[in-house]
């Protein structure tokens, strides 16, 4: 998961959704929430995970489509290394 | 146990030996039993907490670590566990429920896909049965049960992380709880089951958008829980039906319980709404479980009550 990215984006249009359904299979994204492409919604909060590799065209592509995107977690991998320290023995 | 870190995630092995250690050292209240068998042969148990009584008991039943990635739901069953045992000669609320009650708690059902999540890929969510001679993994247990199974929400794709598998119970995870749910069925008076992220109370049904027949109560209760935690710790958590405040889904757990006749039915989604996700850091732990204790106990009390 290095260098990986979720994105927070609510998308407004018809038009968005239809866009960001389209990167999602193409691209085959890890959709957060909702689970299901077809779940996605005008107005509704899309967490998308884009591995590393698609981070800059996935953001090309939104901005491309003026649409607006928050970073929510900037590196996955460094996230995971905090919630499961390698050094087991400080557990006990 | 003695030392035992319930503000750090601790791998299945670990849990493994807090869950006999558990029952070693309160053998009075609990004990550890057998549930069934993992797709990779791995034993599943559950903690029953019982008071010794005369008199007959109803159930709760509370399980955790359906979905691999979602570590906060194991933590918390061990927290609830703990709470519990810490606290119920002190706290007359606990002391109360626990003289008509009995509480099972699974602490990790699906433990191939937790073990997996630990050392090979920490977004993993599924179970670990092969498919198409083994170049495809997992079926979500959460869409697996006899509940409009493969109707809504789910994918016939074994790749896809909402796999519902190749029929109703079709794994060995989700035949192990059925089995000893419809068992017990009639004295299960309320099904928990613990998820993350979202902070969601769910009712019944996430595959259809009617209501159940006691949807005003069912309601009633979450709505009180959610009122609690937010009065005392802020957290806002929305209550409803899971389709109609989330997504459809069929072949949930939840659905399923509610289904067979057990009246009080929940999922709880956890932390948070989405600023960590899935890969929720270990120092969020507490705050998580002391709002989920107080929900959960107010449900508890509820159930109880009536």
């Amino acid at each position: 998961y290095n260098g990986d990215q979720v994105l927070h984006i609510v998308p407004e249009t018809l038009q968005q959704v239809q866009h960001l359904q389209h990167l999602h299979s193409t691209l085959l994204l890890d959709l957060w929430k909702p689970l299901l492409p077809e779940d996605i919604q005008a107005g509704e909060d899309l967490h998308i995970r884009v591995p590393a590799s698609l981070v800059q065209e996935v953001k090309d592509s939104l901005d491309q489509h003026t649409i607006s995107y928050k970073i929510l977690i900037h590196d996955v991998q460094e996230l995971v290394d905090q919630s499961a320290p390698k050094d087991t023995s400080s557990r006990n | 146990p003695e030392n035992y870190n319930y503000t750090q995630y601790h791998p299945m092995e670990e849990i493994y030996t807090w869950m006999a250690q558990i029952q070693k050292s309160n053998s009075e209240l609990v004990t550890q039993h057998y549930l069934g068998e993992t797709v990779e042969n791995r034993t599943i148990y559950y903690l029953q907490i019982s008071q010794p009584s005369d008199r007959t008991k109803k159930i709760i039943w509370m399980d955790c670590g359906i979905h691999a990635r979602e570590w906060i739901s194991p933590a918390f069953c061990q927290w609830f566990v703990k709470e519990i045992l810490q606290n119920y000669e002190s706290d007359p609320k606990i002391r109360k429920f626990l003289q008509n009650l009995d509480l099972y708690i699974l602490p990790v059902l699906n433990i191939d896909g937790y073990i997996y999540s630990w050392e090979t890929a920490r977004l993993w969510r599924k179970n670990r049965s092969p498919h198409l001679n083994g170049t495809c993994y997992g079926t979500d247990l959460n869409r697996n049960f006899n509940s409009s199974w493969g109707t809504l929400g789910v994918s016939y794709n074994c790749s896809s992380e909402i796999f519902c598998g190749t029929g109703p119970e079709s794994e060995p995870e989700t035949r192990a709880v059925v089995q000893l749910i419809e068992r017990k069925k009639s004295d299960i008076l309320c099904y928990l089951t613990i998820h993350s992220y979202g902070q969601y109370i769910l009712t019944p049904y996430g595959s259809t958008t009617e209501p159940p027949s006691n949807n005003e109560e069912l309601m009633h209760v979450a709505q009180t829980a959610a009122a609690a935690l937010r009065e005392k710790y802020g957290t806002s958590y929305e209550v409803g039906s899971t389709s109609l405040i989330l997504y459809s889904n069929s072949g949930s757990s939840r659905d399923w319980a509610h289904m067979i006749g057990i009246p009080f039915s929940y999922t709880f989604e956890l932390r948070d709404k989405g600023t960590y996700g899935f890969i929720l850091p270990a120092d969020q732990i507490q705050p998580t479980c002391e709002e989920t204790m107080l929900a959960v106990t107010t449900i508890i009390e509820y159930v109880d009550q009536k």
